[in-house]
């Protein structure tokens, strides 16, 4: 039967026309999340003051503060067994992901593959992902930044001083090692996203966190590479493949819930290792009984 | 040692803050991933060695106990796996607690065999496309169309699982 959705014991992930994915709780309306791709263009200039420093390995600096929304061709399909259901979706030419829920596995997972970016127009391009939620998480969200616990961060604010940000989107930029997440302030609700690298994030608006994928500019930033952030391969730019695996639930039961929360990153970071053996003979019995 | 060296050296040049921000020149870039997938392919060799050790087996140099890992999983693409209808596949947890986990591999089948050789039985098993734009990913050589997946499930505290491939009978002569 022709369908849209995919689900596990929780909840129902829906691709909408749009090409948004729509994570709906079964149990609770009102946990909603809705997944994107964006994009920013970056910033050129001859770096000669700070005002026309280009964005570059060493800083993101898009040029405009707001996102760029990438054109759907609404492609999609839909696989469902008794382990895994999948939507593969094609985003256009250069975006697609596949979002899958595990059966024994009450986390959902985005596996993105973008790339090359294309730069025929000669403009850099940074791609982002965002997760819009409706908790009420006001202007706090938390990164692992330092690799070790989670950090409160306020956006358009440093505790030690009173800040004045000229540049709203990269001065609210914060490293994440393996985690992001977002707590709300009336329900004991807490969305986090696990990476399986580091990556940027931030939160930019109440219930919404936002991650940096991947990135392809033209001009050097002048901090020391010397080389623009174009890497290429097979005469075009690079391809990227990833994992976000995502975890929003109550947190009535803190005990499980945080226990949850650090195996999902230890299993991300570190997979168990597969080695093949090919028996040169045929008669796989003998390596049954072996 | 003198294998674990080159291994322990090249890890050793990944600390620098170029290579892990990834602010080295591009051909930096491609000397790190010359540094790391030689030592990586190199140490197949000690990985079975280990694993042999362990299961007290003489890691001997017949091809019936060569070990080899797949380093292109990352674009759904193993020429073992793949390539062959029957094959045996060891999985190593690294984490000093037991986990369960799911397996892909990339294969070519409709269907297969999934044997667990500790608990001696068979297990459930799905097969499912990969996505189009994976298999057109520039300079992906790999005849994999599918992934076989299955839940590997107790795999001990820093030990492994071993567990037996084949091809059902009806999709063996795609792999002739």
């Amino acid at each position: 039967e022709p369908t849209n959705s995919i689900e596990g014991d929780l909840y129902t992930i829906t691709v909408d026309e749009s090409g948004q994915i729509v994570f709906q709780n079964k149990h609770d309306k009102e946990v909603v999340f809705v997944q994107s791709f964006h994009y920013y263009e970056s910033a050129e200039g001859n770096n000669k003051v700070f005002e026309n420093r280009s964005s570059g390995a060493y800083i993101f600096r898009p040029r405009t503060s707001s996102t760029f929304n990438l054109p759907y061709e609404g492609k999609y399909s839909v696989i469902k067994g008794p382990h895994v259901e999948e939507i593969h979706q094609t985003f256009n030419q250069w975006i697609s992901q596949v979002v899958r829920v595990y059966k024994e596995d009450n986390r959902m997972e985005f596996e993105w593959l973008i790339g090359p970016i294309p730069v025929d127009d000669k403009i850099g391009k940074e791609i982002v992902t965002k997760y819009s939620s409706y908790l009420i998480s006001g202007d706090e969200f938390y990164t692992d930044s330092n690799g070790r616990e989670m950090l409160k961060r306020k956006r358009n604010y440093r505790p030690t001083w009173n800040l004045k940000l000229h540049e709203p989107i990269s001065g609210n930029y914060y490293p994440v090692t393996t985690k992001i997440s977002l707590k709300d302030k009336i329900k004991p609700m807490k969305f986090s996203i696990f990476t399986d690298r580091s990556q940027g994030g931030t939160s930019m608006k109440n219930g919404e966190l936002e991650l940096m994928l991947h990135r392809r500019l033209l001009k050097d930033d002048a901090f020391g590479v010397e080389e623009a952030l174009n890497e290429m391969a097979y005469n075009t730019g690079l391809v990227v493949r990833g994992t976000h695996c995502i975890y929003l639930s109550n947190t009535n039961n803190l005990d499980s819930f945080s226990i949850k929360e650090k195996e999902i990153p230890l299993n991300l970071a570190l997979r168990p290792s597969i080695f093949i053996t090919i028996p040169s003979k045929t008669n796989i019995d003998h390596w049954r009984n072996a | 040692e003198e294998e674990l060296e080159h291994f322990r050296e090249a890890m050793g040049v990944m600390q620098h803050h170029d290579a892990v921000t990834g602010t080295e020149k591009q051909l930096v870039a491609s000397d790190y991933s010359r540094l790391l997938y030689e030592n990586i392919f190199n140490n197949e060799k000690m990985a079975a060695k280990s694993l042999y050790h362990w299961a007290n087996k003489i890691n001997n140099s017949n091809d019936d106990f060569q070990m080899h890992s797949c380093l292109e999983l990352n674009i759904s693409a193993c020429a073992y796996t793949e390539d062959n209808a029957n094959f045996v596949v060891t999985v190593y947890n690294p984490l000093s607690r037991p986990i369960s986990s799911y397996i892909r591999l990339p294969v070519r089948g409709n269907s297969y065999n999934v044997w667990d050789t500790k608990e001696n039985l068979e297990i459930i098993s799905q097969i499912i496309p990969i996505h189009d734009r994976v298999q057109q990913i520039p300079g992906r050589k790999s005849k994999a169309t599918k992934e076989l997946l299955f839940r590997a499930i107790d795999l001990p505290a820093l030990g492994y699982k071993r567990y037996t491939i084949s091809a059902k009978p009806d999709t063996e002569e795609t792999f002739i």
